[in-house]
This record gives C-alpha cells, structure tokens and sequence, in this order.
C-alpha cells in the first residue's frame, strides 16, 4: 500500500499551515484564494 | 408517532415563505428585521410551541429539502445546473436553523442556543440514516454535505454571540459526526471525510479551542475511519472507491503530520491500535510525528550517540490511557511478576491470555499485545530510571521486563511474533525515552536469541517499514542502522541477509543509503 | 504473516454502499458559497495555457504586483472570498479606499482644496463598476464616515 506521498498535491515543504488551504481529501490540489469564503467587512458584498 | 394533521402542509407553507425572504435582495440590509418577524411567525403558528413540534419542524423540513435535492438532481432538465438548485433551497434552510439558534433565548442563554443546534443535527443525522437506510444504493449525499458545511461555516464565522458557544458548537458537530460515521453511512463515507477536514473544523478543533479540548474528539473521528477502513486495507488490494478513500484519508494524515504533528504524538498508540498492521506507510506517517520545537539529528550521523540526546530521557505523552485495555487480572499477575520474577508459570501461561482463537490471521488480541508491550516498557524505563541508569543492552538484560519479551518471542508462533515484534516497532518514533528502551529492546532480542528464524523476523519487520516509501520515523531508522553496523548483531553473517540476490542487493542498498 | 481475511456481511454491504457513493463524489462547489459571478468549475482552456495557479498565488506579495484593473475584476467577481480580501489589502497599498455608501474605490488626484473632520473636497479619480474605467470626480466630497 506503498505510493509517493509527494504526488497527492499537497505542498509539503510548505512553510504555511496546510490546513488553511486544504480543499478536500479527493483534491489534487489546495484551494485557491478565490475558492475560500472568507468573512470580508459587510460592505465589500456589493451585489 | 405520527405528524399531527395539517402539520405537513403547515410546515412546507412556512419554508416556502422563508425560502422566499432569503432570497430577496436587502436580506443583508435588513435582515434582524425580516428574522425577527419570521420568528413571530413561527410562534403565532405554535411551531415553537414544544420540543417535540421544534423537532417535526425541521425534521419535515430536511426531508422536504432533500427530497428537492432528489428530483433536481434526477431530472435531466437540470443537467449542470441541478447543485446550484439543490444550494438554493438548503442554504436558504440553513440560515434559517442559524436564525434561530442565534436568536433563541436571551443573548446570553447559550444553553439553550447550543441545545437546540444540538437537537436539529441529531434531528438531520436521524433524516439521513433513515435515508440511507430507505435509498441504498440510491441514496445521494449531495443535500447533507451541503446542510453540514454551510451551518458549520455559518456557525463558525465571527459572531460575538457564536463564539461565546464555540467549543459546544464543535462538540454537537463532533457528536453528530460520529453518528453518521463511515461504518453507520458507508454511503456518506467521502463526504464525511471531506467534512472532518473541513479547513474550519480542523482549525477551529485543533488549533482554536484551547487546552486541546477539541483534541479527543478529533481522535474519535479519525479512528471512526480508520476501523472502517481496517478490514479493506487488511486485503491490501483496494478497489478504486476504497482506495480513493484511503488516499483521501492519507492527505488529511498528511496535513496533520505538517500542521499538528504534536497531535499524531500524543494519540500514535490508539491510531496504530486500528491501522492494520500491513498498513506499513501510514502507520509510518503517524510514527513519522515529532513535536515541531524539535531538532532531529541526522539518524545517520555516524557514531551517533542517542544516549546522550536531549530530549531522549522524556517520557511521551500517550492518549487516551491505554492501560485499561489490559485486562485487570492480567495485569495484577503482570506487575506481581515484574516486582519479583516470579512465578515462572506467569510466563508460560501469557500466551494463553493473548490468543483468541486458532483461526490463522486472527488468532491474537493485538490490542492486548500492544499495551502489554507498551506497559512493560514504561515500566522497565521507570525501573532503569530508578536506578540512574539510561536503556541500554546491558542496562535491560536480565530484568523481569526483558524475562517477558525473550519468553513472548520464543512462545509465540510466527503470526503472535509479528503483532508481538510490531507493537515494539511501533514505539520507535521521535528522541524520547520510549523510542531509546524500545530500541535497545529489539535489538537485545536479536542478539540475545539463539534462534535465526526470530532473528530473520526481526529484521523482516524493520525491513518492511524501510521499503515503503517515505516518510520513515527517526526510530526506525537508528535501530537498523545500528543493527546493521554494530559488530555485535555480527549482522552480516546471518544467511538469511544472503538467502537470495534480490534481498542481498536489497540490504546492501538500505546499508548504502545508511552509511 | 498475518494474510488476507474474508469481508464479513456486514463490511461487503458497507463496499457495496461505498462503491455507489464513488458515483457521485463530492464536488468543491459542495463546500463553498454560491458564486454568482463566476463558474467554479475551471474552464477547460487550451493545453499552452498556465493549468495550474502559480503555488504562491495566495501570498499578499502576489496581489501587490497584479494590474489594477485585475484587482477590482478580483474584488468585484470574487465576492465573499479571500481573493477579494486580499485584493482590497493590495488596492489599499496602492492608496486607493473603498467608500461604503458609493460601494466603489476612490483615489485623490491631487491634495483636495478643503478639508474637514468628516469630509475632503477635491479631484479624485474612482472606480467605475458599470463602465469597467477609471473616472475622474471633480470637486467630489470624500466623507470619512461612510470609510469602512
């Protein structure tokens, strides 16, 4: 049940927590900024 | 008992209306106004009447949602466009659940806020088993990632009156996690696991809560995974499902070796306890966990003397105790032996206390044998600690605690002896005292038996957890390399390290990468 | 030495149960808020094209160096999401400031001619959504209240 864990896109060699940016067990890569809600002031929801 | 007459009907009126106010533009702008106004509704409608109404409330609702969810994601029509359909209902459903654990009792009544958060997810965890149970194969865990994830995020964002019941919060997810858990909803298996490690919930259990509070929970989710995913990985060939979850579970794994190592520390023996034994890389990864203020020396540091590393003599913390998993009669006997060596039956009749059955492949209480190991261990560490010494070969030899493992070693048939040799290879993790005793431990055995058959079986269970691919526990790889360099296992010499060209190249190559 | 063992009943249903649920995995869209503006799954672009994000790209170093016009397309059609923040991080760098009750950008042109405890007068440039340009403002009343 060996396999390289390098290739299950995670960067691991990161100096950032790699949780913040986790997108899910099945992807293959971390979410991008625009992928995570976050909560922006009231205002910035313009629409 | 049945839905009071009328109930249904009531009940699809008042989502529907509510539905409707989530959707209309200015929600932002004057939402306590509408929440507030809807609420008087609900009351005028005696919908909040009693616990018993509450709960058919939303439990109709969920079903009512879901079974949305259903037809939308079943009608053709829809194509691409069917999940944004199934969100628009469920998410207008989800805030109305946080509008009213918000806004129910005073501001400061958390109970009551957290009771009723609690009673709704117990309420939706019962829809969805008693879906899965109806749908089977059918059943679609679209509607229940979408509930969870979205009431999770809502509940977790900053909100002076939700974090005021974070930790309680965190809890009732936990709890209702657990009910729906992979062996009870093998259907929602991945969102499940999708759901754990959500970047909120892991950050918010992990590493928000204080005093690791949310620490214990987590260990419970994760062992929910791992026990159902045991008996798949035991057969080593996975089917794509089982492994894409596998592979998903190894990069939550992942993530927490790089962010919460500290964690893997403290629960290693529990995860070990459920990880099959032949699961050799991720039980690598959990052993591979060293506390992030430590410095690893470089296991191949020639001469390297472990004795005399700093943190070698502290003890590692181990959750939860282990201690009760050996049985008290056991254990009276076991520390009545290790006071005074004595009787000499004690030790043959140990293997009948580990042996369950005759069955190959299941004959022992792992569990058993592990804690068992590991309780001898610490006691054999206080023991040297009590007499100033540090572990070394000659420091452990002729105790009532090395009495135990040379009799286990030679007792046990080649089955008990790999649970037996794991559950000691498993204490090689990071500098601490336990990975020093267990070390010299292993390699006293192999020195001292005059058997090469354990001597081959020792070296097969260390070799196994080289060959996976990394990562390896610092450990791990001291012991071997001592083994293989240290005159005194006069390694070479065996012929089993000879017993074919492939295996011969295969040691020279880890001896190569060693030196 | 330990072997393979047969799946019980109960562990060939769960398989079972599993293997329909691999049907239909769980979609990112899943987890986050409906994104009116912008579709989530990535366009299938062609081959020569970037295919995955620069691995720095949720650093604040990499939204100070983007055009500004990629910064209000990133605030504007990225509502709600850490992009936006970041970019409103950046937009403030580069001296520009949201107005909360014109819901748009601002930036001084020049020092303004009056200035009061609630407000500045002057030539500002702004950000106009509906246009998708940059506008001139003469004589325009910046109120500090309405700043964020």
């Amino acid at each position: 049940l060996g396999s390289d864990l390098t290739t299950l896109g995670l960067h691991l060699n990161s100096p950032e927590s790699l949780y913040s940016t986790f997108s899910s067990p099945f992807a293959d890569s971390p979410s991008r900024p625009q992928d995570i809600d976050y909560p922006v002031p009231q205002e910035y929801l313009i629409h | 008992l049945e839905d009071p007459p009328g109930l249904y009907e009531k009940v699809e009126y008042l989502l529907s209306e509510w539905v409707r106010h989530f959707h209309q533009p200015g929600l932002l702008r004057d939402g306590d106004k509408i929440y507030a106004a809807y609420v008087a509704r609900l009351q005028q409608q005696g919908i909040l009447k009693n616990d018993d109404l509450i709960q058919r409330f939303f439990r109709i609702s969920m079903e009512m949602c879901v079974e949305l969810c259903y037809r939308t994601l079943n009608d053709p029509v829809n194509g691409g466009m069917s999940r944004p359909k199934c969100y628009h209902t469920m998410d207008a459903f989800v805030k109305l659940v946080v509008v009213l654990v918000r806004y129910s009792g005073e501001s400061s009544n958390t109970l009551a806020k957290v009771n009723l958060l609690n009673k709704v997810l117990l309420t939706v965890t019962q829809v969805l088993l008693a879906d899965h149970e109806k749908r089977q194969v059918e059943f679609h865990q679209l509607p229940y990632h979408r509930f969870f994830i979205m009431i999770l995020n809502d509940l977790c964002s900053p909100d002076p009156v939700f974090d005021a019941i974070n930790f309680p919060v965190l809890q009732c997810f936990c709890t209702a996690y657990h009910m729906v858990r992979p062996s009870k909803a093998p259907g929602f298996a991945y969102t499940w696991l999708e759901l754990i490690s959500h970047r909120v919930f892991v950050s918010k259990l992990l590493l928000q809560t204080p005093q690791q509070k949310g620490w214990p929970l987590f260990h419970q989710l994760l062992i929910d995974v791992f026990k159902f995913l045991s008996p798949f990985l035991r057969n080593a060939e996975l089917v794509k499902p089982t492994q894409t979850l596998y592979k998903g579970t190894l990069r939550v794994l992942l993530v927490l070796l790089h962010d919460f190592p500290e964690f893997l520390c403290d629960y290693h023996f529990s995860f070990c306890d459920v990880i099959p034994p032949n699961c050799i890389q991720m039980r690598n990864l959990i052993l591979s966990a060293f506390p992030r203020n430590m410095r690893l020396p470089d296991p191949f540091t020639p001469n390297l003397k472990v004795e005399l590393l700093p943190d070698i003599q502290n003890a590692p913390r181990i959750l939860p105790a282990y201690i009760q998993l050996i049985i008290p009669d056991l254990k009276k006997n076991l520390d009545n032996y290790i006071k005074t060596r004595a009787p000499v039956t004690f030790l043959q009749e140990l293997r009948g206390h580990l042996q369950i059955s005759s069955e190959p492949g299941k004959q022992y209480n792992s569990s058993l044998i592990n804690a068992l190991v590991l309780y001898v261990g610490t006691q054999a560490i206080a023991f040297i600690h009590s007499k100033s010494g540090t572990p070394s070969p000659t420091t452990i030899a002729h105790t009532a605690h090395m009495d135990i493992f040379q009799h286990l070693v030679v007792d046990l048939d080649t089955e008990g002896r790999y649970l037996f040799l794991n559950a000691i290879a498993n204490q090689l993790r990071y500098p601490n005292s336990h990975t020093h005793f267990f070390s010299c431990a292993l390699l006293s055995l192999f020195a001292e038996t005059n058997h090469e058959a354990i001597q081959e079986q020792i070296t097969r269970v260390l070799l196994e957890r080289l060959i996976v691919n990394r990562p390896h526990p610092w450990g791990l790889l001291i012991t071997f390399i001592d083994l293989i360099k240290n005159p005194t296992y006069n390694f070479w010499k065996h012929d089993f390290v000879h017993c074919a060209p492939e295996i011969e190249r295969l040691f020279e190559s880890v001896a190569k990468s060693c030196m | 030495p330990l072997g393979p063992i047969s799946l019980g009943q109960d562990k060939v249903y769960q398989l079972r149960m599993l293997e329909s649920a691999y049907k239909h995995m769980p979609e990112p869209s899943d987890s986050e808020k409906v994104r009116p503006y912008l579709q989530r799954t990535p366009y299938p672009t062609p081959p020569y094209h970037p295919q995955h994000s620069p691995s720095h790209m949720d650093s604040y170093d990499f939204y100070q160096r983007l055009s500004i016009e990629t910064l209000f397309f990133i605030f504007y059609y990225m509502e709600g999401t850490k992009a936006q923040y970041m970019a409103a991080k950046a937009l403030k760098k580069l001296s520009w400031r949201f107005h909360t009750k014109y819901m748009t950008w601002f930036q001084r042109l020049e020092e303004p001619n009056t200035i009061t405890d609630d407000y500045e007068m002057g030539t500002y440039i702004y950000f106009d959504y509906e246009k998708w340009a940059q506008r001139k403002k003469d004589g325009f009343t910046f109120e500090y209240r309405y700043l964020e």
